[in-house]
C-alpha cells in the first residue's frame, strides 16, 4: 500500500542544510495498523507531509497503492488527498472562522459529497465525545477538543489511510484512550492507520512500530531500513 | 503566594452557558511544585489563564502574593505579568514572523531589560536544547521545539512563578524528562511552578496534585476545595 524508497527531504537554510529525511525505507501494506516513533525533531512530521501527499521528497520513490506518487499531477494528488487519506494534524489546522461542525465538514464539500454532509459530520464530532461543542469555534474550544475536532475532520471522508500526527498529544488518559478504540474500530473495517506517537501506550497498541533517529528508520520491523 | 477563592468562569454561548469554572478554591504556597490535572475539557486552560492574569474571572478573589489582583490596573497587571510570571501556553503562541531566538528575547524587551538580552535569551534556548535552531522560525521547527521556544520564552525573565500548560505534550519522554530537570532546578532556586499536564509521569515528580473536574477542585491537597 504504501512504499518509500530511499527518501530524502533537506530544508536549506542560511546556516546550513538540515537534512530532515536522509534515506527513508518503508514498506506498510493495506489494512496494517502501525506507529512512528522518535524523538522530537528525528523527522516524523516530515515523513507524514510526503506520505500525505503534502510535500515531495527531493529525491527516492514513493509508490501508493502501486503507483508512483511524482508521476501524478496535482490534480490527481489532490483527489487522492480529499478521497482516499485522512490526515490528522499535529497543529490540527482547524480554520477558525468555521465552526466546529463546519470544519469537520469540510473535506466532504471538497470531494463533492454534499448530501448528507452535515449529518455525517455531526455523526463523526459525535464519535470523538463533542456532540455539545459542535457550534464553538476553535478559540472556544479547549485544546483537547480541537484535537478531537481535527480528529473527526480526518475521519469524515470513510479515508482508506489514515495519517494521525499525534493524535493523542493533548488529552488525558481517558480521551486518549476513547480516541484509540476509534482507531482499532476503523482498523477492523480495513483501513490503513499510521500513527506518529510519542505515547508509548498507543504504540504498544499498533500491530508493528517503526522507530526514525535523525531521518532515517532505525528499527524496521518487516521493510524498514535494514 | 497564589490563593483562590470562589472563582468562577462562566462563557455566555446561544446554545447556553458554558460554566467553565463552578467555583475553584486553591491556595499554593511560594515555592511549591504543584501539578494540576484533569480530564479535557475540565477547565485547566480557563485556570491558569487567570492565575496568569490573562483573564478575569466573573466572581471569586483571587490573591497574589497577598494582594487582591482585581484591584490592580490594568497597568500594574502587566508589570506582574512581564517581571513575575512565566508563562508556557499550551498552543505555544509563538510569533510567526520572529525567528526562534528573537522570541525568546521578547519578554525581556517588554520588561525593558534590554542589556544583554540576546545572550540571556540563548542561553535560554541552549537549556531546552535548541542551540542550533535559534535562526528558525516557528514554521521552520517542528511541534517539539516550538513547544521548548516556548518554555525558553517563558523562562528568560527568570519569573518567580512559572505556568507551564502542557509543557511536555508534544515531546518524546527523553525530552520530556530534560524539561522535567529543568523545571526542578528552577524549582530548587525558590521558584513557584504550576505545570497542567496530562502526563501522570510529570504529575507524580510534583510535591503534589490538584485534580479539576467539571470546573472544580476534587482532590483537594492542603487547601482546595472540600
Ligand atoms: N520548513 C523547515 N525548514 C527548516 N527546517 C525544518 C523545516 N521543517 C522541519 N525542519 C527541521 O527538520 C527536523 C525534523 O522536523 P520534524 O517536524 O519532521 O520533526 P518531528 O520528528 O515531527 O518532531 P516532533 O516530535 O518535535 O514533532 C527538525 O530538526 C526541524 O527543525
Ligand atoms: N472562549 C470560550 N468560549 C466558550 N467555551 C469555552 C471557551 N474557552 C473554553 N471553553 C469551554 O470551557 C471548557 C473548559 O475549557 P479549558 O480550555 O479550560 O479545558 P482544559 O481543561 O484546558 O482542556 P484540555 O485538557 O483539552 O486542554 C471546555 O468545555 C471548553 O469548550
Ligand atoms: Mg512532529
Ligand atoms: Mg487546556
Amino acid at each position: 500500500m504504501v512504499q518509500l524508497e530511499e527518501i530524502r527531504k533537506t530544508f536549506p537554510m542560511e546556516a546550513g542544510p538540515v537534512y530532515a529525511l536522509r534515506g527513508v525505507n518503508l514498506h506498510i501494506k493495506r489494512g496494517e495498523m502501525v506507529a512512528i516513533t522518535g524523538s522530537s525533531g528525528s523527522g516524523k512530521t516530515t515523513l507524514m507531509n510526503i506520505l500525505g501527499c503534502l510535500s515531495s521528497p527531493d529525491s527516492g520513490t514513493y509508490r501508493l497503492a502501486g503507483e508512483e506518487v511524482s508521476n501524478l499531477s496535482q490534480q490527481q494528488l489532490a483527489t487522492i488527498r480529499s478521497r482516499r487519506i485522512g490526515f490528522v494534524f499535529q497543529t490540527f489546522n482547524l480554520l477558525p472562522r468555521l465552526n466546529a461542525l463546519q470544519n469537520v465538514e469540510l473535506p466532504l464539500l471538497y470531494a463533492r459529497a454534499t448530501a448528507g454532509a452535515i449529518d455525517r459530520a455531526r455523526h463523526a464530532l459525535e464519535r470523538v465525545g463533542l456532540a455539545d461543542r459542535v457550534e464553538h469555534f476553535p478559540n472556544q474550544l479547549s485544546g483537547g477538543q480541537c484535537q478531537r475536532v481535527a480528529i473527526a475532520r480526518a475521519l469524515v471522508n470513510e479515508p482508506s489511510i489514515i495519517l494521525a500526527d499525534e493524535p493523542t498529544g493533548a488529552v488525558d488518559s481517558v480521551t486518549s484512550q476513547d480516541i484509540m478504540k476509534l482507531f482499532h474500530s476503523l482498523h477492523a473495517e480495513g483501513r490503513t492507520i499510521i500513527i506518529v506517537t510519542h505515547d508509548q501506550g498507543v504504540a504498544a497498541q499498533c500491530e508493528r512500530q517503526i522507530v526514525l533517529k535523525d531521518g532515517t528508520v532505525t528499527i524496521p520491523g518487516k521493510g524498514g531500513n535494514s
